[in-house]
C-alpha cells in the first residue's frame, strides 16, 4: 500500500526469466520484453504493476487472435481426430470430450485408431464403457486405415452426431507414421465426404520447444485446425503455445486437468494468463 | 548447429580482432540463445556459460587460429563433462544377486515401456528377470505390461485386487522366492505436486529397498524438468535418470538439466517405441544433440 515497484532493467531482467521458464522460448520471450517496454515508455508508465498488465493483455491478446473454429455443426456428422506425439494425454482427452459431448446429448462413436501400442484399444475400450459411448475397433496390427473405415461407414449408417478417432503417438520425424495419417485423412474423407472433419493436436504442457516443431509436422500432413493442451494441472505452464498460436493462429479448443474423465476445461485466454500470474 | 550460429558471429570479426573478450561476449550470448532452445534450464545454462567463460577466455584461445572450433569444442567438453564425463559407468553391471529396480515419474513419460525394455536386456544378459505391475490406476495399464511381458516372455508379477503398496510388497517376496536377479517394478504416472501420490511411491521404495529407483524423463520436457526432478528426488530419492523418446528431434537441454541439479547420473536412453529400443546413456551422444 503506497509503496510501487519501479519497473527498471532488473525487473524487465526478471520478467524475461519468468517467461523463458514457462517455455516461452528466449526469441519470443525477447521479443515480448522490447514491446512490454516500448508501450510502458509510450504510455509513461513506469510501475511494475502496470507492466505486469501490459504483459498478460499482450499475452492474451496473443492467445485471443486464433482461426474460428466450428467443430461440433449440429446438422452434420463431426468427425473429430486426436493426433500427437507419444504418452500425451490423447486417449484420455479423447474420452474426457466423449463425455463432455454426451452431456449435451449428442450422438457420438469412438474409433479405436491406435492398433499399434500394446493394450490402446483395451484402455480405450474401458473409457467407452465408463462413459457409455460405442467403438469400433479392429485387431491388434491392423491397419488403422481400415478401423477409420469401418467406423465413418458406422458413423453415417448410424446417424451419429459426432465421430471421435483416437491414434497412436506418433513422433513428428517418423515419416512412415506421418504417411499413415495422410491414408487416414483419405479414408475419411473418401467415407464421410459430406463430413465436418476438424483434427486437434494434442499437446503436453510440460513440453518445451519441440513443440513448436510437433505443430508445424503435424500439420504439414493433416487439417490440424486446433489445439489441446493437457496435463495442465502440472507445474508447467506451456508457454511454448504462444509461439505456436502466434504464427499458426490455431485456436486452443480444451485443457486437460487431470486423469480423471471430468478434468477437461473450455479454453479461456483470460483464465490461462491469469493462471500464469496467480 | 552451434557451429554454424557461432561461425556467422565470429565471421563479422576479422584477424586481430578476433578474439577480445567483447568478442567471446558476443559468443557466449549466441551459446546461451542456443542452450535455451534446446530447453536446457535458464540456471543451468547461465551456470554452465560461467564455466565456458573462464575457459574461451584463456589466451590459448585468443591465438587460436579458428576461434569458432575451439569455442564449440569447449562448450562441447564442457557438455560432456556435465553429463557424467568421458568414462560413465555401464547401467548393466548388476553387483547384488537380487535387484530390484523402481520405476517413477509423470504421466505418460514411458515408464511401463521402458520397464519392459530394461527387463528384455537383462533377460538377454542372463540374468532371472520379472516384472511387477504396480500401476492399479490407469485404464488397461497392468494389460499394457502384460502384453509386453508376453512379447518378452518375461513373467510379471500381478495382482488386480491389490493396492500398489501391497502389490511391491507380494512382488518383492515372490521375486526373492523364486531366485530372480532383477525385479523391474512400473509405477503409475504421478505428478510431484500430488502429495498423496508421492507419499505412496515413497512407501513402494521403503518396502522394496531398490537398488535402483529411476526417474523417468521425456526427452521434450522444457524448463519445468528441474522443478519436476528435484521435487522427486527430494520427496521420494532417486539413484538415476532414463530418457526417453530420444528418437524424437527434441534436443533434450532437459535431461542435462536434471543431471545437473540433481546430481544423479543418466542411466538409460530410449531410442523408440519398440521392446528392443533401449541404449545405456553416453554422454557424447547427448551433448552432439544438445548442440544441434
Ligand atoms: N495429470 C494429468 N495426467 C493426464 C492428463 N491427460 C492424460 N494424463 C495421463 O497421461 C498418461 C498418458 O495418457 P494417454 O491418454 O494414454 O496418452 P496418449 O497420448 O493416448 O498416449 P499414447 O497413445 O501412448 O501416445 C495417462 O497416465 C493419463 O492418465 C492431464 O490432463 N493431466
Ligand atoms: N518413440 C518413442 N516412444 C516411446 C519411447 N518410450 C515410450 N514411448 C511411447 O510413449 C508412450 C507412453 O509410454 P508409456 O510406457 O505408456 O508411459 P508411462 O510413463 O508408463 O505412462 P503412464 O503409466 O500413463 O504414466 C507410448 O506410446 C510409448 O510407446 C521411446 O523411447 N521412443
Ligand atoms: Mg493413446
Ligand atoms: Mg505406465
Amino acid at each position: 500500500v503506497g509503496f510501487e515497484v519501479e519497473a527498471g532493467a532488473e525487473f524487465y531482467d526478471g520478467l524475461f526469466d519468468q517467461l523463458v521458464l514457462s517455455d516461452v522460448g528466449s526469441e519470443l520471450a525477447a521479443k515480448l520484453i522490447e514491446e512490454i517496454r516500448a508501450r510502458a515508455r509510450d504510455e509513461g508508465a513506469t510501475s511494475a504493476t502496470r507492466v505486469i498488465e501490459i504483459l498478460r493483455s499482450k499475452l492474451e491478446d496473443i492467445l485471443s487472435d486464433t482461426e474460428p473454429i466450428a467443430p461440433f455443426d449440429p446438422n452434420r456428422l463431426n468427425v473429430v481426430m486426436l493426433v500427437g506425439v507419444n504418452g500425451v494425454g490423447k486417449t484420455t482427452m479423447l474420452a474426457k470430450i466423449a463425455r463432455h459431448l454426451k452431456e449435451k446429448n449428442l450422438n457420438v462413436l469412438i474409433a479405436a485408431a491406435d492398433t499399434f501400442r500394446a493394450a490402446a484399444v483395451d484402455q480405450l475400450k474401458i473409457w467407452a464403457e465408463r462413459t457409455g459411448t460405442p467403438i469400433v475397433s479392429g485387431q491388434q496390427g491392423a491397419d488403422p486405415a481400415a478401423v477409420v473405415f469401418d467406423a465413418a461407414k458406422a458413423a453415417v449408417a448410424r446417424k451419429a452426431d459426432v465421430l471421435l478417432i483416437d491414434t497412436a503417438g506418433r513422433l513428428q520425424t517418423k515419416k512412415n507414421l506421418m504417411e499413415e495419417l495422410k491414408k487416414i485423412e483419405r479414408t475419411i474423407t473418401k467415407n464421410a465426404p459430406d463430413a465436418n472433419v476438424h483434427h486437434l493436436l494434442c499437446l503436453d504442457a510440460n513440453t518445451g520447444q519441440n513443440a513448436i516443431s510437433q505443430v508445424e509436422l503435424f500439420r504439414s500432413v493433416c487439417r490440424v485446425r486446433g489445439l489441446i493442451i493437457n496435463k495442465i494441472d502440472g507445474t508447467a505452464r506451456g508457454g511454448a503455445v504462444l509461439a505456436i498460436v502466434k504464427k499458426h493462429r490455431l485456436p486452443i479448443l480444451f485443457l486437460g486437468v487431470g486423469e480423471n474423465v471430468g478434468d477437461i476445461v473450455e479454453f479461456d485466454a483470460g483464465e490461462f494468463v491469469k493462471a500464469w500470474f496467480s | 548447429g552451434l557451429t554454424d550460429r557461432l561461425g556467422k558471429v565470429f565471421s563479422k570479426w576479422s584477424g586481430a580482432d578476433r578474439l577480445s573478450e567483447a568478442r567471446v561476449e558476443e559468443g557466449l550470448r549466441e551459446i546461451r540463445i542456443a542452450l535455451l532452445e534446446a530447453d536446457v534450464n535458464l540456471k543451468v545454462a547461465t551456470e554452465f556459460l560461467e564455466s565456458v567463460r573462464e575457459k574461451a577466455t584463456g589466451t590459448h584461445i585468443l591465438l587460436s587460429l579458428d576461434p569458432v572450433q575451439m569455442i564449440v569444442k569447449i562448450v562441447r567438453d564442457e557438455l560432456i563433462e556435465l553429463l557424467g564425463g568421458k568414462d560413465v559407468e555401464p547401467p548393466d553391471e548388476l553387483s547384488a544377486s537380487f535387484n530390484p529396480i523402481l520405476l517413477l515419474g509423470l504421466q505418460g513419460s514411458g515408464k511401463t515401456t521402458t520397464a519392459a525394455k530394461l527387463a528384455l536386456h537383462f533377460k538377454k544378459q542372463g540374468a532371472k528377470t520379472m516384472l511387477a505391475a504396480l500401476d492399479m490406476s490407469r485404464p488397461a495399464a497392468i494389460d499394457q505390461l502384460e502384453v509386453l511381458a508376453g512379447e518378452i516372455d518375461v513373467p510379471v508379477y500381478v495382482d488386480r485386487n491389490a493396492t500398489p503398496v501391497e502389490a511391491a510388497k507380494a512382488a518383492l517376496d515372490l521375486a526373492r522366492k523364486e531366485g530372480i536377479k532383477v525385479l523391474l517394478m512400473d509405477s503409475a504416472g504421478r505428478l510431484h505436486i500430488d502429495d498423496e501420490l508421492m507419499d505412496e511411491v515413497r512407501t513402494i521404495k521403503e518396502v522394496t529397498n531398490p537398488v535402483e529407483t529411476f526417474l523417468v524423463v521425456d526427452a521434450m520436457t522444457g524448463q519445468d524438468a528441474v522443478n519436476i526432478a528435484e521435487t522427486f528426488d527430494a520427496k521420494v530419492g532417486i539413484t538415476g535418470l532414463c530418457v526417453t523418446k530420444f528418437d524424437g528431434d527434441a534436443r533434450a537441454g532437459a535431461a542435462l538439466s536434471v543431471k545437473s541439479v540433481t546430481g544423479k547420473p543418466i542411466r538409460w536412453v530410449g531410442t523408440g517405441e519398440k521392446v528392443g529400443m533401449i541404449e545405456p546413456f553416453i554422454p557424447e551422444r547427448m551433448a552432439s544433440r544438445i548442440l544441434g
